[in-house]
């Protein structure tokens, strides 16, 4: 698969995604 | 492995079988168990020395076995089990001089921890958790994760062991609103989890908080996928799913592993490659473990399949052993051993 199936990347997705998900 | 299409592997790697190397090096009985049902291999300390043992499991038994010279092996102790049958045995990665184990009949119903005597004390068992558990994981740093009861009654939890074997911390993890089926770790991230869910989605944990990340939908086309493991690469999530319910008359061969890149920032994904049986083989997965970059299934027709995920082709074929089918298989965490086992509790180490 080619990245642009999957949209933008971020290296940093868990850390943001913790950042924006309800605790 | 670069494909035309997501969700479809190069055919050819399907078509081209070339036997592996699989040589089988030591095999184990136990004269008192009639049948098992779960083998494991895992570091263990034996008068002071880590030795790598092996734990076998029949219904009503779990036993550990030392390495002796020239690849025999020696029991050196076992816990019994009266009342709840054993249906698998949970190794947690990370740990020396204890095992977990589920009972039930059918679902789990306990998870136990098991210790080995120490200062002329009996070997311990001791409960971690009970009720109507769908699905358990041991992770690494001591915990296990798992989950009991299904959509808006769920209850997802990850254990922290104790060295006595007991619960240190409990952590309660969100509840997806869909009913897991099987979690599975990531690679390299100790504080993420994951699990695939009866509504074909896979879900994603940040174990410190608690938190649900993400829930990426993955296709209709292979109802209730087991997920094996995870690895975190270049901000994609790589995820080994195994398919008990796909067809046999797939176009390219009867799926039985598939390789999925997962964007967790997009929730988008796409199939890498998926691993089939060679043309003429048949089965579908019945049972399987997956370490690194292989994959091994017991298929429906008895035989052991043994895949590398990379290349997307089958890597070996275990034909049944004196005329017994294969009933479960599990790769080493001592070594780069396959240990493959049947009902009438024959134990083979590849």
């Amino acid at each position: 698969c080619s990245q642009a199936d999957l949209g933008p990347i971020s290296l940093n997705w868990f850390e943001e995604l913790s950042s924006e998900a309800p605790l | 492995s670069p494909v035309q299409q997501p969700g479809m592997a190069d055919a050819p790697a399907c078509d081209s079988f070339v036997p592996g190397d699989l040589r089988l090096v030591s095999r184990l009985k136990d004269p008192s168990a009639p049948c098992a049902v779960d083998v494991s291999a895992l570091w263990w300390d034996v008068a002071g020395l880590k030795e790598p043992c092996i734990v076998t499991a029949c219904e009503y038994a779990v036993s550990l076995w030392k390495p002796l010279d020239t690849w025999q092996w020696e029991k050196i102790y076992s816990w019994d089990f009266t009342e709840v049958p054993v249906l698998q045995i949970v190794p947690l990665p990370d740990v020396r001089d204890l095992v977990c184990v589920a009972l039930g009949n059918l679902e789990i119903q306990e998870i136990r921890a098991l210790l080995c005597p120490s200062d002329g004390e009996a070997g311990k068992q001791v409960l971690l958790s009970s009720g109507h558990i769908q699905a358990v994981l041991g992770l690494t740093k001591r915990r296990l994760a798992s989950s009991r009861g299904t959509l808006c009654d769920q209850q997802v939890e990850v254990v922290t062991l104790a060295e006595s074997g007991g619960s240190k911390e409990k952590r309660l993890l969100m509840p997806p609103e869909e009913t897991v089926l099987t979690f599975a770790e990531v690679q390299g991230m100790q504080d993420a989890l994951l699990a695939s869910t009866a509504a074909n989605s896979i879900v994603i944990w940040n174990l410190k908080t608690g938190q649900l990340l993400r829930k990426v939908h993955i296709g209709d086309s292979y109802q209730a996928s087991v997920c094996h493991k995870a690895y975190s690469e270049m901000g994609l999530l790589f995820v080994v799913l195994s398919h008990p319910c796909a067809k046999e008359s797939e176009p390219a061969g009867s799926p039985v592993f598939r390789l999925i890149a997962m964007n967790p920032k997009t929730t988008l994904s796409a199939g890498v490659a998926l691993c089939c049986l060679p043309r003429g083989q048949p089965g579908r997965f019945l049972e399987g473990d997956v370490k690194g970059n292989l994959a091994a299934a017991v298929l429906t027709s008895g035989t052991v399949a043994v895949w590398n995920l990379l290349l997307g082709r089958p890597a070996a074929l275990l034909p049944p052993a004196s005329g017994q089918s294969w009933s479960f298989v599990k790769w080493s965490g001592t070594h780069s051993h396959l240990l493959a086992g049947q009902k009438d509790g024959s134990i083979f180490v590849y």
